[in-house]
């Protein structure tokens, strides 16, 4: 028996924007410690691992670990049905073949009970090392959606430039190219670009924008976001959900041929 | 031209 409860169904909404665009079908696999996801996007060059804690949880039980196959396109309808603010209990027998989604609204006086087939989802995990980045960047992921969003009028890629004077995003495209940069400067001033860099070495690489684009689905869900990057392995964009978890968001980078 | 990876090449199966 599977059963987690959130005060709102927002987050939940917010996880399901930040990851239906990237992945149509998805095991959530349910364990005592809580509700973990990993899964590819259809042209393998990203991956998105979401991890949701069941001890934050306004309630959380797991007997046995389960996994269920979900469509993300049919539960971000059906959690479209369920106010932001509605207690959600989802559920699952352990050999079920649905999972039970219950609405409860702020007053207690609407529920809602809806039922969603599972899938059968023959999926690929990935072992992802620990890995030490060579340069790690904090700032507002109201920024940096809005740098992806400006560059993405430019052209297809973006530079990433992280060096000890701060960062640097450039495009390139047939029209023209831009940059955008950003100085590493801790401050508490109200206005400034507040962004902290944690530097070993000065990286230079290239990222598709087409996925940056879809990552920064996730922004409602944090006031910061979190770029680690060296040379050579995937970009990690991650934005943490509260106490209660995190996603993580990894790209290939685009090689020089 | 940019050439682009698997994601799998550079994680190994779990």
């Amino acid at each position: 028996m599977f059963e987690a409860t959130f005060n709102q169904a927002s987050i939940l909404k917010q996880v399901l924007e930040a990851t239906k665009d990237l992945v149509n079908d998805a095991n959530w696999d349910c364990s005592a410690e809580g509700i973990a996801l990993q899964a590819m996007d259809s042209s393998h060059v990203s991956l998105v691992s979401l991890s949701l804690r069941g001890d934050e949880l306004a309630s959380y039980r797991c007997e046995n670990q389960i996994s269920l196959g979900i469509n993300m396109n049919t539960m971000t309808k059906i959690l479209k049905c369920a106010e932001n603010n509605d207690r959600t209990i989802i559920r699952a027998d352990d050999d079920a073949d649905v999972m039970v989604f219950v609405f409860e609204s702020e007053g207690r006086d609407k529920t809602s009970k809806y039922e969603m087939k599972l899938m059968d989802i023959d999926s690929e995990h990935l072992g992802i090392p620990e890995q030490e980045y060579s340069a790690t960047v904090q700032m507002s992921s109201k920024e940096f959606s809005r740098i992806v969003r400006d560059l993405s009028t430019i052209g297809e890629n973006v530079e990433i430039t992280v060096d000890k004077e701060g960062i640097t995003f450039g495009a390139k495209g047939e029209s023209g190219s831009g940059t955008v940069s950003l100085k590493s400067n801790p401050s508490v001033d109200e206005g400034s670009s507040n962004i902290t860099i944690d530097l070993t070495d000065s990286v230079k690489l290239n990222f598709a924008l087409r996925y940056l684009t879809f990552f920064t689905k996730a922004a409602p869900l944090s006031d910061n976001v979190s770029l680690s990057l060296s040379a050579d392995v995937p970009l990690m964009v991650e934005y943490a959900i509260g106490d209660v978890g995190f996603i993580r968001y990894y790209l290939a980078p685009k090689i020089d041929d | 031209i940019y050439k682009q990876r698997s994601i799998r090449s550079y994680f190994s199966a779990a």
